[in-house]
């Protein structure tokens, strides 16, 4: 464990909370979609199901049943509870996520590291969370009005990317065989996803003023 | 080895 994995696992977790407090306290989903949340439950659903059988470390354990049940209580909170379902914006989350998720497991049947059923389940994950902030961000650009904990959320999420990659920068320098093009390209493809997103966070935040990103 | 892979990561 590096300092910049730890960042990166530190802002994704904060992230994560950062919704759920929004979502719970203010019992409001404005401007958070729904498709994105499901396509994150499927990504860590798929991508831990070695969870009770590969025992690495406690941390590891732990980090991994909070995205579970962060991720799943979200959609939860989005589809199913009488207060917070009533503030989500539907017909602007119009997105058609489910057609992301056939290419990437096509893509991870034919392009994996070992081709079993738990690594090529892991690979589909990683393909389709380098997409799955794809109807996040279409949903901001709809929204006028963004409000400040969803910046946020969006903000430590990409944060999370960014130090991933520093992340494998400093593993590959550190450690023998840690040559990983499958995770290298598609945490970029996904990191590259936010840089649009970055750019009007701060320059909303130097300025000092709402932030809205460009129809 | 799959332990001390890229599997460790979250």
């Amino acid at each position: 464990m590096n300092i910049f994995r730890l960042a990166g696992d530190m802002t994704h977790l904060f992230s994560v909370l950062v919704l759920l407090l929004k979502i719970h306290t203010i019992k409001s989903c404005a401007g958070i979609s729904l498709k994105t949340q499901e396509l994150y439950a499927i990504v860590f659903a798929t991508r831990y199901l070695d969870i009770f059988t590969n025992y690495i470390s406690l941390y590891n354990t732990i980090m991994k049943l909070i995205f579970l049940g962060s991720s799943f209580s979200i959609v939860w909170y989005m589809r199913r509870h009488k207060i917070v379902r009533r503030s989500y914006d539907k017909d602007q989350d119009t997105f058609r996520h489910y057609f992301l998720m056939l290419p990437c497991l096509i893509l991870a049947l034919i392009i994996n590291e070992k081709f079993t059923f738990r690594e090529v389940m892991w690979t589909f994950s990683l393909y389709l969370e380098a997409v799955a902030i794809l109807p996040q961000l279409v949903l901001l650009q709809r929204t006028r009005n963004i409000d400040n904990l969803t910046g946020q959320y969006v903000f430590l999420l990409g944060a999370y990317r960014a130090f991933y990659i520093l992340n494998w920068i400093y593993r590959y320098f550190t450690e023998e065989h840690f040559v990983h093009w499958i995770t290298w390209i598609s945490g970029l493809v996904q990191t590259l996803l936010y840089a649009d997103f970055f750019y009007y966070y701060f320059q909303s935040w130097k300025n000092n003023v709402k932030l809205e990103l460009p129809a | 080895d799959y332990l001390d892979d890229y599997h460790d990561e979250l």
